[in-house]
């Protein structure tokens, strides 16, 4: 048996919206850990890794480990039918051809249930190698997600540049070139406005503007975001879920031809 | 010009 509950719909809808645009289905391997989601999406060039750990569900059991393949297009027709402030609890039997979830409004009055049948998705689950980042970053998520935005009207790659001085963002297209530097901030007073560097060695990166776009889709889910990078290996876009886990985005780099 | 690499050539199937 499995049952896990959260007290707001929101989050899982928030979770949805960050992975729903890379990938059309995924699987859930649920343990008493957790759940964890793993996929790459369908050109191989990205990859999502989503942790949420039990302690964070309001209610969580687990009795065996169960892998559940959804369709996150008919999952997230299913969470449009919940109110933000709904309870939200996701059920399945051992061995199960469908999972059940159910939203229960904030005074109980209205319960509703969706079953939604359960796929067998062919799962290549990669290892990920531990990585002695050269730099990362933790900067503002919406600050992330503004400069992605604007960077993506002149190139389809930005080129990521992080010193010890700062982090600069840069595209360069038909119209001409787009450079967006991000100072280290001195003192902060509120520590999700802060932008701190920490550097090993400088770091220039070659990456494609339509998946950290899509990546930003997470932005709700944080304040903050921290990006990890290392010559020629992916880079690593991590959004925090405030008492329940992380999502992870791995984007392959572009190298010169 | 750069070429896009892709994820699973840095990472290993498990």
């Amino acid at each position: 048996m499995f049952e896990a509950r959260l007290g707001q719909a929101t989050i899982l809808k928030k979770i949805l919206d960050a992975i729903k645009d890379l990938l059309n289905e995924a699987t859930f391997d649920c343990s008493d850990s957790g759940i964890q989601l793993q996929a790459m999406d369908n050109s191989h060039v990205s990859l999502v890794s989503l942790t949420l750990r039990s302690d964070g569900f309001d209610k969580f059991r687990c009795d065996r480990n169960l892998s559940m393949g959804m369709n996150l297009g008919s999952m997230a027709k299913i969470l449009k039918c919940a109110n933000n402030e709904d309870n939200v609890t996701m059920k399945a039997q051992d061995n199960a051809d469908t999972v059940t979830i159910m939203f229960e409004s904030a005074n109980q009055e209205k319960v509703s249930d969706y079953e939604m049948k359960l796929m067998n998705l062919d799962q290549e689950h990669l290892g990920i190698p531990e990585t002695d980042f050269s730099c990362v970053v933790r900067m503002p998520a919406m600050e992330f997600a503004r400069i992605c935005r604007d960077l993506a009207q002149f190139s389809e790659s930005v080129v990521i540049c992080c010193t010890k001085e700062g982090v600069k963002f840069s595209a360069s297209g038909d119209v001409g070139t787009a450079n967006i530097k991000l100072a280290q901030t001195g003192s902060v007073d509120k520590e999700e406005e802060a932008v701190i560097i920490e550097m090993q060695e400088p770091v220039t990166l070659t990456f494609a503007c339509r998946y950290l776009n899509a990546f930003t889709k997470a932005t709700p889910l944080s304040t903050q975001v921290q990006l990890s990078m290392c010559a020629d290996v992916p880079l690593v876009v991590e959004y925090a879920i405030k008492d329940l886990g992380h999502i992870r985005y791995y984007l392959a780099p572009k190298i010169e031809d | 010009k750069s070429k896009q690499t892709s994820i699973s050539s840095f990472f290993k199937k498990e």
